[in-house]
């Protein structure tokens, strides 16, 4: 049922030989459905159909001045859905999927995770270690500064043992001193990048988004990354634009993208905060990390 | 706005961005606005009663199928089922603490064999709560803990067993028959068992949350819902969405992370808060 979004669009113009302004005043109302079905923010949704009817009808003109008003080589349909494409995937930007790497004594990278409570973190924070360690040929050590939930420490500890990667941990610690302290337990042992896990917490909580400020100040992360669930809905621009306000981010990890969320918020959380989406989360294993492809999540996210 | 017939297109997109905003979705404001629709049409409604009728039907939409959880005199099996992440083994942990307050024998059942640290989160809830927990070992099969924590509650005298099951997506086959068979076994372990199946939805969750609920329910008919992290800034809406596909109650929100940080659902009150 959420895919009829985008087939109805297209549909409009079956049999039809030329874009006209009702037609795809037509299709954009199905395109409007599909993409408030797939989560896209309501004023980024605006935004889009603002841009495509636009394109559309210099497409008319275009073709109009082209051909003097004979009909498109390519059909209306086609035309519509490789506009629709390229409007999204400008959307959703550039692929900037790099982390910041630091050599020798500017060293050690330090890669902090941030974001809502169940969002995926401490899952994630295993796979990017495991990620820049295949990838990049790194050494790194997980940190896991999150005192809070329950079995937290634990369950860090369970996914470096799995990786056979290094965890630091101090129970009943305080965050920004274990930052700062695996930090320099790091450079001792020659770790070349640290990967902070962070508790899990609200944009609207100050103590906490405080305290996130203040491992920031001590151990000045070079890679500051949200992670956001592919499910999270319309309120997911509050949340990234909050984070962002208060501690500037580097970038996006999309998680739980193995499951039928259409993860429209993605395209909402890029338009606020200008930020890329780096990587994507597609499975509970630690080899299911995904640097980012802007094409591939277009088709998704449209239907 | 004036009293005309109908909202016009203006007035619309006005009304449709504020329930869109709060995860209403598609479907339930199209009958939201049928509803209002109709009210203006028959000159039932003004321009300034336009806020009133749509809370008065998302009431409507909720109250049909609204009712407290309510726990018999004997034992009672509630499986605790959903997404992962969503706040199954936290909602467990408040759930446990709130019956063992109103005088019940509580336990619970370590039914996520597969995450990382996932029975040591649930023992620290059961200490916290002064509860009993059965757990299997390391990656057992989670029907058989299930299976051998019911009959051990039996046993131990706990009449009020809270069994928690690992985070799942809806859309994964072989967990959803994993799923299946948890519920068939506490049936085999209890007769009539699960007493009650909890979806936990987290109010962050967009549209996908209908689609959670209709696929949990095939393979675990629901009983009720607990929606969490209303403490943050998402309204939740999403639920209007579920209330007709799965025709379930909300028993519990969460509002927070600690053990007294969950409350009865109140219609009235969630409404307000949600446009
Ligand atoms: N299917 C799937 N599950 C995921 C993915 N990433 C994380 N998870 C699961 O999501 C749940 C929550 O993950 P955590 O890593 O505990 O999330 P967190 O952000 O650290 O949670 P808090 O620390 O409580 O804020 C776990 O069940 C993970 O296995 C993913 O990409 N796909
Ligand atoms: N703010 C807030 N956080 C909550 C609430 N309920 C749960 N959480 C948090 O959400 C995160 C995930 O909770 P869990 O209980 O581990 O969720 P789960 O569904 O058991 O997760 P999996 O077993 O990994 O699928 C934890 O950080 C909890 O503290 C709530 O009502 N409000
Ligand atoms: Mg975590
Ligand atoms: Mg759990």
């Amino acid at each position: 049922a959420v895919r009829k979004g985008f087939k109805n669009a297209v549909h409009v113009f079956e049999g039809k030989r030329e874009l006209t302004e009702e037609n795809i005043e037509e299709a954009l109302k199905a395109i409007r459905l599909s993409l408030f079905e797939a989560d896209v923010n309501f004023q980024v949704v605006k935004r889009f159909l603002a841009a495509v009817k636009e394109k559309a009808l210099g497409e008319i003109v275009q073709i109009r001045i082209k051909d003097g008003g004979k009909t498109l080589r390519a059909s209306p349909g086609d035309v519509f859905i490789k506009i629709c494409h390229d409007e999204l995937e400008a959307l959703m930007g550039p692929v900037d999927t790099g982390l910041t790497f630091v050599q020798g004594r500017l060293g050690p990278t330090v890669i902090m995770m941030v974001g809502l409570q169940g969002a995926g973190k401490t899952t994630t924070a295993g796979k990017l270690a495991r990620f820049v360690e295949r990838h990049h040929q790194k050494k790194p050590l997980l940190v896991a500064a999150d005192v809070y939930r329950p079995a937290a420490i634990e369950q860090l500890q369970v996914l470096g043992k799995r990786l056979n990667i290094p965890v630091y941990a101090e129970p009943g610690g305080n965050p920004p001193d274990i930052a700062e302290r695996a930090v320099a337990q790091a450079k001792a042992d020659g770790n070349d990048v640290v990967i902070i896990d962070t508790a899990g917490r609200l944009a609207v909580d100050d103590l906490l988004m405080s305290e996130l400020e203040e491992i920031v100040a001590r151990v000045k992360p070079h890679n500051i990354l949200l992670v956001v669930d592919a499910m999270i809905g319309q309120d997911a621009v509050n949340t990234a634009k909050e984070f962002n306000d208060r501690i500037e981010l580097d970038g996006f990890i999309m998680t739980k993208l193995d499951g039928d969320a259409r993860g429209g918020a993605a395209l909402s959380i890029k338009e606020v905060t200008k930020k890329p989406i780096k990587f994507i989360g597609l499975g509970e294993g630690m080899e299911t990390l995904q640097e980012f492809q802007p094409a591939g999540f277009a088709d998704r996210i449209l239907g | 706005f004036s009293a005309k017939p109908k909202l016009d297109a203006a007035a619309i997109d006005q009304v449709e961005e504020v329930l869109f905003t709060s995860d209403i979705g598609v479907k339930a404001s199209e009958r939201l606005l049928g509803a209002l629709n109709r009210r203006v049409a028959a000159g039932e409604a003004t321009a300034d009663e336009v806020w009133p009728i749509l809370r008065e039907e998302a009431r409507s939409i909720l109250a049909a199928h609204h009712r407290p959880l309510v726990v018999g005199e004997g034992v009672t099996v509630i499986l605790v089922v959903g997404v992962n992440g969503a706040g199954k083994t936290t909602t467990i942990g408040k759930l446990a603490a709130r019956f063992k307050a109103a005088g019940r024998r509580p336990m619970v059942i370590a039914g996520d064999t597969f995450r990382a640290g996932a029975v040591g989160q649930l023992e620290e809830w059961a200490k916290r709560v002064g509860c009993p927990i059965h757990q299997g070992a390391e990656g057992a099969d989670p029907a058989s803990v299930v299976f051998s924590g019911l009959k051990a509650a039996t046993e131990a005298g706990a009449d009020l067993i809270l069994v928690d099951t690992a985070g799942r997506l809806q859309t994964k086959a072989p967990l959803m028959d994993e799923l299946r068979k948890i519920a068939k076994v506490c049936d085999r372990a209890i007769a009539g068992a699960p007493h009650e199946t909890v979806l936990v939805l987290d109010a962050n969750t967009g549209q996908n949350a209908i689609q959670q609920a209709k696929l949990f329910s095939e393979v675990a008919p629901l009983t009720g819902l607990v929606l969490t992290k209303l403490d943050g800034t998402a309204k939740g809406g999403a639920v209007l969405g579920i209330a007709d596909e799965v025709k379930v109650p909300i028993y519990f929100i969460g509002i927070g992370e600690a053990v007294e940080d969950l409350r009865a659902f109140e219609v009235s009150e969630f409404v307000e808060a949600l446009f």
